[in-house]
Formats: structure tokens, C-alpha cells, sequence
């Protein structure tokens, strides 16, 4: 695994997330559904807890988004880059963009499915890099996994686990 | 009907893209090319010592292939 270089990371443990917009993909209860199970994939190995919020400004922002979508970073249609994230600091970091030019999927295996891109994306704005594990969720090539039975790389969870510790719950 | 391009010309417009995006060659600039194609093989060094491929600092299958995958858009390696 690997961390951003400085010290990247969140200085609490209750962060927020806002899901600004949706894609046409998906209804909005798989979305909904997708983004919070791709959030507890960390919560379950760290202290880090997440609360949906509705409006203002969240520590995790999440937007589908086409093209140059005004970050310096734009996004180049169907296939090649399917999402971005901002490792954590005020203002943009933390936020996830995924190209509203891919077809995101719940279930299927075809398209790329959204929880196992968000799983990802989330890694990047609680401070990890890509990690050279092909095996790893920071891997940076899509990968599908199954859904049901996916849990997380142990290469990821002692990556997060170094920067925020172990879930006191378990 | 229009004449596709070389598949060299191809590639090379691939991990054009690719490393300057991910791996920080600089947009060409100058018509200087061997100081470009000089940085352009020390980025492509990099993107195939991260993916475990052989290390040659030169545009082969095996690379392009790892560059045409999908993929998340934050660079692999930090600026």
C-alpha cells in the first residue's frame, strides 16, 4: 500500500458525505446504496464513521460528472478514466468525481460497478495512493470482484489501518 | 473514406496522454524531441516499474496494453 506523501489525512473520525447528483444509470436507492456500502468498507477496519448529509458542504463530496468538469482533472468519455478522488484536506479534498460517461452498474458485471469504483475512489479521499498489489483495492486498474462476497485486501486494510488505526468496535 | 492514422502514431498519442497525466511529462513544448523523447522514457521507466512490467523505457505491447486498461484517473505516482 501507499499513503500521500505530507500528512494526508483526516484529523477526526465522524465525517460527512453528500451525493450531489445522480447518474441515469442506476436508480437513486443503488446509488444511495452503493456509495454507503462502498463508505463502510472502511468503517469496518478503522474508527472512521460516516454521517449523509443533504445539504451544505460535506467532507466527502460526490458528483457524476462528464468531460472538464472544472478541477484540472477532466474526464475523457467512455472507458480510460471512470472516477477521481482528492485526498483529504479543506475544501475539494476528500471529494470523488466519477465520469458521468461510463455506464455504472449495481449488480451486473458488465459496465463498472459503482460500489467496487467508490470503494476505491473512498480509499483515495481518506488518504491512500495506489497500491502496486494487483490484488489490492488501490490497484488503480478496474478489477470486477464479486459484490456478495467481496471484503477488503488485507494490502488496504493495513494501509488505511496506518493512518487511522483499528475499529475500536471489533 | 478517411485513412486511419499509423498504429505507431497511435500509440504514441496514448502514453502521451497517459504519462502526462499520471506521471507528470510535461505538454510538448519544443520541437526539441530527444530532450523529449528522453523524458518521455523516464516516465515510461516509472508507469512499468509500478505495474511490475520489464522495465525497458520503451513503448512495447505489454505497456500499451496496461495503459489502454480502465482505470482510476488519480496519477500513480506522487508530483
Amino acid at each position: 500500500y501507499s499513503t500521500f506523501a505530507g500528512d494526508y489525512k483526516w484529523k477526526k473520525h465522524d465525517l460527512t458525505y453528500r451525493i450531489e447528483n445522480y447518474t441515469p444509470d442506476m436508480s437513486v436507492a443503488e446509488v444511495d446504496d452503493s456509495i454507503k456500502k462502498a463508505l463502510q468498507v472502511w468503517a469496518d477496519v478503522t474508527p472512521l464513521r460516516f454521517t449523509r448529509i443533504y445539504t451544505g458542504t460535506a467532507d466527502i463530496m460526490i458528483s457524476f460528472v462528464v468531460g472538464d468538469h472544472r478541477d484540472g482533472y477532466p474526464f475523457d468519455g467512455p472507458n480510460g478514466f471512470l472516477a477521481h478522488a482528492f485526498p483529504p484536506y479543506e475544501g475539494l479534498g476528500g471529494d470523488a468525481h466519477f465520469d458521468d460517461d461510463e455506464t455504472f452498474l449495481y449488480r451486473s458485471p458488465e459496465g463498472y460497478n459503482l460500489f467496487l469504483v467508490a470503494a476505491h475512489e473512498f480509499g483515495h479521499s481518506l488518504g491512500l495512493e495506489h497500491s502496486q498489489d494487483p490484488g489490492a483495492l488501490m490497484y488503480p486498474t478496474y478489477v470486477y470482484r464479486d459484490v456478495d462476497t467481496f471484503s477488503l485486501p488485507q494490502d488496504d486494510v493495513n494501509g488505511i489501518q496506518s493512518l487511522y488505526g483499528k475499529n475500536p468496535d471489533i | 473514406s478517411p485513412i486511419a492514422p499509423p498504429a505507431d502514431e497511435d500509440r504514441e498519442n496514448i502514453a502521451e496522454n497517459y504519462l502526462n497525466r499520471l506521471y507528470g511529462l510535461p505538454k510538448q513544448t519544443s520541437s526539441d524531441t530527444e530532450r523529449r523523447s528522453s523524458a518521455m522514457s523516464l516516465r515510461l521507466k516509472e508507469m512499468q516499474q509500478f505495474f511490475g512490467l520489464k522495465v525497458t523505457g520503451k513503448l512495447n505491447d505489454e505497456t500499451v496494453e496496461v495503459m489502454k486498461k480502465p482505470r482510476c484517473g488519480v496519477p500513480d505516482i506522487a508530483a
